[in-house]
């Protein structure tokens, strides 16, 4: 029952390989918490990392300092948990119904 | 396991009797067996698909080695229930049945899997407990014994890549390890991940190209071609190190250097909007258009023996 309420993920494109070491680095900050879904090995390469609603404001001001753009993949990753229990407990009421 | 709802996600236990309906319903085809336990205690089941024969040429696959990855467990499901009622109806199932048996793992890591249905969703590793630290877990696909501490793989238990103590550490690979060599005769090793969309081959600990490369090469852009022919959607394949990133210590490498040649995994769908929370409605179409690469890798290593 870990809640996500207000974590993000986003979806980060470095444009040099400077900017993906330096990516690296972030993701290594025991205290950030960050979740590497997806790594980067090469310039354009998307990265896509799940950040606690706790690092959000520290984590977005790093990527807007250092000119590194990003999207946000996943605006609230408690929402999609949420919806994803929420159908899994109405498909099985249906599979009871149904038998 | 007609009525299974197989366009939704399921638990541990829903999947576990779904293999002994499975298993009943195709009495001479499909067997559940156990290859040992998790760290926790839970059975780490196989369903093996045999039409007799003893110790024939065989076909590994397996799924959910990252419990988070749900949508790679759904495909599993779907894909035992496609290998039991293809065959005798398609061709090409039941030309493989005939020659090779196929072993399909489902719920690879079990502890990890029963932990995201009930405490932590994105949780990828397995339950073990590592002495001195709070933090719990091994990446088990960081766990073989192949470049087994290399970089790519993190020695702090903290990291969702910890690769463990040692090669093997974890109860649920050294399964898998055991269940290979004992068998001694498996011809092709299919490990699924998801997300991103890539089909990959060995190395990942090291650039140098493996010596089957070109074939491998080969078969992956036919496997790629044969699963975008569906929805069209684009995958990506190469070996791993130059595709993704470098990783020590990973399945395929292992299994390959046990002399398995057609040692493949999968990263399935999507590419970018849901990652590890994949909507329940795209299982069916990811698992019909990755069934028809792994149709083609199995198509392959029956027709080329070795």
């Amino acid at each position: 029952n870990d809640s996500f309420i207000g974590d993000q993920v986003l979806r980060i494109t470095a444009n040099s390989e400077e900017q993906i070491y330096m990516l690296k680095d972030l993701a290594e900050l025991d205290h950030l918490q960050l979740d590497v879904w997806r790594e980067a090995v090469k310039p354009e390469d998307s990265m896509d990392i799940h950040v606690p609603h706790s690092s959000l404001q520290t984590v977005k001001a790093f990527l807007e300092s250092h000119g590194i753009s990003y999207s946000v993949m996943i605006e609230d990753v408690q929402s999609v948990v949420d919806h994803e229990r929420a159908e899994m407990l109405a498909a099985r009421s249906t599979a009871q119904i149904r038998s | 396991t007609n009525s299974f709802d197989y366009a939704n996600y399921h638990t541990l236990e829903e999947i576990y009797n779904w293999m002994d309906e499975l298993a009943s319903e195709y009495p001479h085809l499909v067997t559940k067996e156990q290859i040992g336990s998790s760290y926790e205690g839970r059975p780490l089941y196989i369903l093996k698909f045999s039409t007799g024969g003893n110790n024939r040429p065989s076909i590994w696959i397996d799924t959910g080695i990252h419990s988070r990855e749900w949508v790679t467990q759904a495909t599993g499901v779907w894909m035992a229930k496609k290998i039991a009622s293809d065959y005798g109806n398609d061709e090409s199932i039941t030309s493989i049945l005939d020659q090779m048996d196929i072993f399909i793992e489902i719920v690879t890591n079990p502890d990890g899997f029963h932990f995201t249905h009930t405490k932590n969703r994105m949780w990828r590793k397995t339950r073990s407990i590592n002495a001195g630290t709070s933090c719990v877990g091994v990446d088990p696909n960081r766990n073989w014994d192949a470049g087994f501490g290399g970089p790519g793989a993190s020695s702090q238990p903290c990291s969702e890549t910890y690769r463990g103590p040692r090669a093997n550490s974890e109860k649920e690979v050294k399964a898998i390890v055991d269940f290979v060599q004992a068998h001694g005769n498996i011809k092709a090793f299919v490990s699924i991940h998801s997300y991103s969309q890539l089909l990959l081959y060995p190395y990942g600990y090291t650039s140098t190209p493996v010596p089957d490369k070109q074939e491998l090469h080969d078969l992956a852009q036919r496997a790629v071609s044969a699963l975008s022919s569906l929805y069209g959607t684009s995958y990506r394949y190469g070996s791993i190190i130059t595709t993704i990133y470098q990783a020590s210590g990973g399945t395929i490498d292992w299994t390959y250097k046990q002399g398995i040649k057609y040692s493949y995994t999968f990263e399935l769908r999507d590419n970018g909007r849901y990652g590890f929370l994949l909507p329940a409605n795209q299982i069916i179409p990811t698992a019909q258009e990755t069934w028809l690469a792994v149709k083609v890798i199995m198509e392959h290593t029956r027709d080329n023996p070795y």
